[in-house]
């Protein structure tokens, strides 16, 4: 989702 | 995805993995922290509420399903099954551990990059992982036991920290504007305990070692 920091580490 | 971060997930996946089949392959838990091993499933179940929102890679997916999968496996065992529950060291295993479930809930609340349900639980996860290894540590003071918790899990689960944060340096310095101030200041508390934990755990295998020498 824009503006939204995806978390792309376990 | 860099190299450092990839031999983190992969001796992190070891370790759990690995404490997992020698528990199920020796039928016995003595010496391994039930409630050090419940705060882990609950890290990993609420760090991944995203499974359902957000895709990322089928990479991470799949990591994510099996670390929710052998934590919650490891803690079934050491509850339910019927011949490894007998060996769990129940009256050592005494740590309060929800006051480190609510201190971590509690700072979630105060800081976290975003005021939402999924980034609230996403900072407690990390915190709670950062203490998780405290009820262990303390298990291992009292017993001294060493039998269980074998020296390969220990060693997998150190060097999936160091490499974290070794992918972090990485980052920082490849990636514009990377900062994880979150998880990279859980990262280090969590990598100090552990280093405090690895102290304890030397102290005790040594010490066993000596009490072997032939009578």
């Amino acid at each position: 989702p824009l503006g939204q920091r995806i978390h792309d580490e376990l | 995805m860099n190299v450092f971060r990839l031999a983190g997930d992969m001796t992190h996946l070891l370790s759990i993995l690995l404490l997992l089949l020698k528990i199920y392959a020796t039928k016995s838990c003595s010496g391994v922290s039930r409630k050090t091993q419940e705060l882990y499933a609950i890290v990993f179940i609420f760090r991944y509420l995203d499974l359902f929102t957000d895709f990322i890679s089928v990479y991470n997916t799949f990591m994510k399903v099996v670390f929710i999968a052998s934590s919650l496996a490891i803690v079934w065992c050491m509850r339910f099954h019927p011949v490894v529950r007998r060996s769990y060291d129940r009256e050592l295993d005494t740590f309060r551990y929800f006051f480190l479930v609510g201190a971590s809930f509690a700072l979630a609340l105060i800081w976290h990059e975003k005021f939402s349900v999924q980034e609230v639980f996403w900072a407690f996860s990390i915190y709670l992982e950062a203490v998780a290894i405290l009820p262990q540590l303390v298990l291992l003071q009292r017993s001294g036991n060493v039998d269980n918790l074998t020296g390969q899990y220990v060693f997998f689960l150190g060097a999936y920290r160091a490499f974290y944060i070794l992918n972090w340096i990485y980052r920082y310095l490849t990636e514009p504007r990377f900062t994880r101030w979150i998880a990279g200041t859980s990262g280090v508390v969590q990598t100090a305990l552990y280093a405090d934990f690895f102290y304890y755990y030397f102290i005790s295998w040594k010490n066993n070692s000596k009490l072997k020498l032939p009578a």
